[in-house]
């Protein structure tokens, strides 16, 4: 009947809400997703978006987008972001700000900032079901390595490899100690 | 692929065009370039890994078949979000077996290889391999850059998260001049490109470590030599070995209590 046909297929979600929020840190910040999971439309557009929000001095976990590019829109305040290929190189290292916009390639490594101030941000991926592969935090892919590949990778002892495994708990948005801001490290 | 690619009018067989040496082994590439490659929407590489080598964490915008020519070993594919559902518990383990010392872990599932196995990587999916065979391992790998899966443009392109691969040796083929393949050995990994300090952060480790995540004073290649043997945690690799275990362990303990 017709409730199954795209005339009646729901095309609206609102991604500001905090209490749809995925991931929320109290003192970091929260990341939305909507998907073709969440928004089935999704699926035929071949799209997906999501809502960050950072609160001043915390970071987003650097990761990577298994699968798709990723257009990053600031919508509040500035974050530092870096955006690393796959020499290693940094093809952006700069302070972002509202209005703003940054294309993230699939598979470019990616770190968020917000120091001085918060930073809130709306973003598009270019895959129905975008998936973040994240490289530190309770569910990145160091933490799914085995220790000893990770002492004898980055040739450091076990502990220092135990710390770089499981210091951090959170999964995506972090605090920052303040310790890293760029800005006052002149 | 580009229309004019696939007007092939010779085919003709095609051999390594680079080799791209490092400690513990060797990658060789062919061209992807190669017009036959070209309309195919593919490119090939093999790894050559000597015993103990290791190749170091990495990942392609490409699905990666790859085909286990010789030897045998152990790999992990990271994805993100998976539990860690190797768990090594309380009681002694295999590893610890006349170590003396704790072994303590818990990481993704590791899968085991031999001579004759294929293995599927999913695009953008962290992946490692290690030879834990006496002889060399041998890894033909199917990259495909045509699949929908890569957003990237039409040639692979591998993310190191670990190691200085540009500190392989290149030695160049007959076709000579520089392709973006080529440049994926010749890099530094993706923290390299971080802020030191975002990544201390980030990880909640002091600047050192830090700093040993960049591996920019690492000389050894994608391709690393683990002399002492890799520890994880995994089961037995064959029937006969976990029955052999078993009767270890009960000559250990006695009959196994229930």
């Amino acid at each position: 009947g017709i409730e199954e046909t795209i005339c009646s297929a729901k095309v609206r979600q609102n991604i500001d809400n905090p209490s749809r929020a995925d991931i929320y840190n109290p003192h970091a910040g929260r990341f939305t997703t909507v998907n073709s999971l969440t928004l089935p439309i999704l699926s035929f557009l071949r799209l997906s978006a999501a809502r960050g929000v950072l609160y001043r001095d915390s970071i987003m976990a650097p990761h990577w987008v298994t699968n798709a590019h990723k257009v990053i829109y600031i919508t509040k305040g500035e974050s530092r972001i870096q955006i690393v290929d796959h020499r290693g190189q940094a093809v952006l290292d700069d302070r972002v700000r509202q209005g703003q916009v940054v294309v993230v390639p699939q598979n470019y490594a990616v770190v968020k900032h917000a120091e001085t101030e918060g930073c809130e941000w709306v973003e598009f991926n270019t895959n129905d079901n975008a998936m973040i592969n994240t490289l530190s935090g309770r569910t990145s892919a160091i933490r799914g390595l085995p220790v000893d590949v990770i002492a004898n990778s980055y040739q450091i002892s076990r502990d220092e490899a135990r710390r770089l495994k499981f210091n951090r708990e959170e999964t995506l948005i972090f605090r920052s100690s303040g310790r890293a801001r760029s800005s006052e490290r002149v | 692929q580009q229309q004019g690619e696939c007007q092939l009018n010779r085919l003709s067989p095609q051999e390594p065009t680079t080799r791209i040496q490092a400690e513990a082994g060797v990658t060789e590439l062919w061209d992807q370039n190669n017009q036959q490659f070209q309309c195919a929407g593919v490119s090939l590489i093999r790894h050559v890994i000597q015993s103990r080598g290791m190749l170091l964490p990495s990942y392609v915008n490409t699905p990666l078949l790859a085909y286990v020519e010789r030897g045998r070993g152990f790999y992990g594919i990271m994805q993100s979000g998976c539990p860690e559902t190797f768990q090594s518990s309380q009681q002694m383990q295999q590893g610890e077996r006349g170590a003396g010392s704790r072994f303590q872990d818990r990481h993704q599932r590791i899968g085991q290889f031999r001579q004759g196995d294929i293995i599927a990587f999913p695009a953008g999916a962290a992946h490692w391999a290690y030879n834990e065979g006496n002889e060399e391992l041998v890894l033909v790998c199917l990259e495909d850059s045509s699949n929908n899966a890569n957003q990237l443009g039409q040639f692979s392109r591998r993310f190191f998260i670990a190691g200085n691969p540009q500190q392989g040796q290149q030695q160049q083929g007959q076709y000579g001049g520089k392709s973006l393949r080529r440049e994926r050995f010749e890099s530094g990994n993706v923290f390299n490109g971080f802020d030191v300090e975002v990544l201390a952060e980030a990880f909640g480790v002091d600047r050192e470590i830090a700093r040993r995540l960049q591996g920019q004073d690492d000389q050894r290649g994608h391709i690393v030599n683990i002399q002492q043997g890799l520890r994880v945690v995994r089961p037995p690799f064959s029937q006969e070995q976990e029955e052999r275990e078993e009767r270890q362990e009960q000559g250990q303990y006695g009959p196994r209590m229930n």
